[in-house]
């Protein structure tokens, strides 16, 4: 049986869910319960794979992506590698209100937050130091390099590109502790 | 990441993701989380899909676009959700991921791909059948 209004999302984050359905319960709108939910995920960090401190690349920082998109407008604001910002789905939706672009990547998509009144802060923690500094004690493994020397699968870089180039099956999988 | 749809009392429909995206990651790499049609996709007079997992693949495939048009065409959102994943299976049949769909009537759905450490997904619905969101299973 359906019934609407309905929340529906991705993974057992259930305060995100929550979030979500009380902005729909008191009458609000389908974006903002979008908003609203994901928002609760990346101030609590769900398990870990959304918002800041979590996640270091392999230069140790914390970079966010998100996106919202109305079903009614098919307008979408987006933003992506977006960094000293925690609230990557607000930035996305100011992308949507307060530009005529779809999507804002990287350093000037932080400016641009920056200028619109979202506050610039470190997205590192002691979890993600300790995650980027575990890694780097076991010769930075996991990694996502290939074709490179010296051997990606065995040592840290700094990488340099191998002449022969070798196709071989996709090596690195994503996993329940590090996805999208 | 979390994927998340929404359809209010309107019948409006939303979609959204927010991620911090893969561990160790090159700099500069952005998963399917903020790719519009890979990430999540709504059309009001479709309804919406979110997908999660291996956001380098998964991107490729478009699977939330998919799974709308799918729906638009008159799938129901457990067919749509499936054939979405099918997609990306065909070329890399232990890639990790997932999708939740939703039609206009505010039926809805998930599938996954059965991969190494990933034999169930779980996701959230909220409704007014019950107040506190319940905890949905689907095998991959």
């Amino acid at each position: 049986r359906a019934s609407v209004p309905v929340v529906i999302n991705t993974w057992p984050f259930k305060d995100a869910a929550a979030a979500a359905w009380s902005v729909l319960r008191s009458g609000g709108s389908a974006l903002d319960s979008v908003e609203k939910g994901c928002a609760r995920c990346e101030i609590e960090h769900c398990d870990g794979s959304v918002g800041y401190g979590g996640s270091p690349d392999e230069s140790g920082e914390t970079t966010l992506d998100a996106m919202i998109m109305n079903g009614n407008t098919m307008e979408v604001g987006a933003v992506a590698d977006l960094r000293r910002i925690k609230n990557a789905i607000g930035v996305a939706r100011a992308v949507m209100e307060l530009t005529e672009h779809t999507l804002l990547v990287g350093e000037s998509a932080s400016v641009f937050a920056e200028n619109m009144g979202f506050i610039a802060e470190d997205l590192t923690t002691n979890n993600s130091v300790n995650i980027f500094l575990q890694w780097l004690k076991g010769n930075c493994q996991p990694n996502y390099r290939k074709n490179v020397f010296p051997d990606p699968s065995k040592t840290c870089g700094p990488y340099k590109p191998r002449t022969i180039l070798k196709q071989k099956g996709r090596t690195r999988q994503a996993n329940t502790r590090s996805h999208d | 990441t979390i994927g998340m749809i929404a359809l209010d009392k309107d019948g409006h429909v939303a979609a959204g993701t927010t991620t911090n995206g893969l561990t160790h990651k090159v700099p500069g790499r952005v998963g399917d989380s903020p790719i519009v049609g890979a990430g999540a996709y709504a059309d009001s007079s479709a309804g919406a899909a979110a997908a999660t997992g291996d956001g380098d693949v998964m991107m490729r495939f478009l699977p939330s676009y998919l799974a709308v048009e799918l729906m638009r065409a008159g799938a129901d959102p457990s067919a749509a959700c499936k054939t979405a994943i099918s997609r990306i299976k065909r070329h890399y049949s232990e890639f990790f991921g997932a999708i939740i769909c939703a039609n206009t009537t505010g039926h809805y759905a998930a599938a996954c791909n059965k991969a190494p450490g990933l034999s169930q997904f779980h996701y959230m619905v909220s409704n007014s059948e019950s107040d506190i969101p319940l905890l949905k299973t689907v095998d991959c």
